[in-house]
């Protein structure tokens, strides 16, 4: 699966994700990716893409969850994310890249390791893929 | 005005003995992709065409599991899904099941464009892309020989194998682990170190 999340110098959050599933999977089998609220969700406050399992992701309603918590309970979009990963995947193993209307950005997993990149206007770039 | 942040990712779930000159492959393309976006937001365009853009030239690189170098179904075809948000007013447009559209991201946007709906999907999702005009190919043109090898390694270890990405010289590691450990989903075996 790959994803990007973006928020603009408007402070407009957008998200999108695409992937080719799992392999051997069942002919027709969807996963999280195309599923608004669970692989991708964006809103006025933060955008997010997810990866991973799909089947705890959806059960998770991981993306939106991110975005829910920053709403009703106030957190940050690092503590968002960090909430989500550690207290709604159970025994799931997924990662996830967001970013905030105020310009932050964050990512969290808890696999062995995430393919990912992030910057932000003043400066901050980094590339990884471990912890 | 605020400022800008851009985040992409590649899929979760890395072998941890990949070689260094597949984890420094991944790592130049997440670097190209990150740049393209940040000079797409230098000259101001909309989070939305940003995200769309960089989406698309990761589906084209067949390193990771979308568009070219997607993961194969057990049929050994390609299958995709894609799914795009606008934050602003919640606008969405999600597709599932393509077999035949080059950029399964740009098609997920055009629903949220050009539709009434929010997700279309297999047959219906195909006639959409054929109305729109939007740049069709073979199924071949998605599938990587590596990923052949893949799926039969997983076929051979009766397992869903979430990530694709494990060197053919660990996988039978890789895929064997997944018949020994309990870890099971829909009735089959999964390999811990194998999500994506």
């Amino acid at each position: 699966t790959v994803g990007c999340v973006v928020v603009d110098g408007q402070g407009r959050c957008a998200a999108a994700t695409s992937t080719g599933g799992l392999m051997n999977k069942m002919s027709g089998r969807i996963g999280d990716s195309p599923l608004i609220g669970s692989g991708t969700y964006a809103g006025d406050l933060c955008a997010i893409s997810c990866t991973g399992e799909g089947e705890a992701i959806i059960r998770a309603t991981l993306a939106r969850d991110v975005a829910a918590v920053m709403e009703y309970k106030g957190l940050s979009l690092q503590d968002a994310v960090d909430y989500v990963i550690k207290e709604r995947l159970d025994e799931g193993k997924a990662g996830l890249i967001a970013v905030s209307k105020d310009g932050k950005v964050a990512y969290g997993f808890n696999t062995t390791g995430m393919f990912r990149g992030c910057a932000t206007e003043d400066g901050f770039m980094e590339v990884g893929i471990w912890e | 005005m605020g400022s800008w942040a851009i985040a992409v990712h590649g899929g979760a779930g890395v072998d941890p003995n990949l070689p260094l000159e597949r984890q420094e492959e991944a790592k130049k393309l997440l670097n190209r992709c990150l740049l393209l976006g940040i000079s797409a937001l230098r000259s101001s365009l909309p989070a939305i065409d940003v995200v769309e853009l960089v989406v698309r030239e990761l589906e084209t690189d067949p390193l990771f599991n979308s568009g070219r170098g997607s993961a194969l179904s057990e049929k050994g075809t390609v299958e995709m899904e894609a799914s795009i948000m606008d934050g602003p007013r919640r606008r969405c447009g999600a597709v599932s099941g393509l077999t035949t559209v080059k950029n399964p991201i740009s098609l997920a946007r055009l629903v949220m464009e050009k539709s009434p709906h929010s997700y279309l999907a297999f047959e219906g999702a195909e006639e959409f892309a054929r109305k729109q005009g939007v740049e069709l190919v073979d199924n071949e043109y998605f599938i990587t020989e590596e990923n052949v090898g893949m799926l039969k390694l997983a076929k051979e270890a009766n397992a869903i194998v979430f990530d694709y990405r494990v060197p053919t010289n660990t996988c039978s590691a890789g895929a064997m682990a997944s018949v020994e450990t309990p870890l099971q989903m829909n009735g089959l075996p999964i390999s811990i170190y194998n999500q994506e």
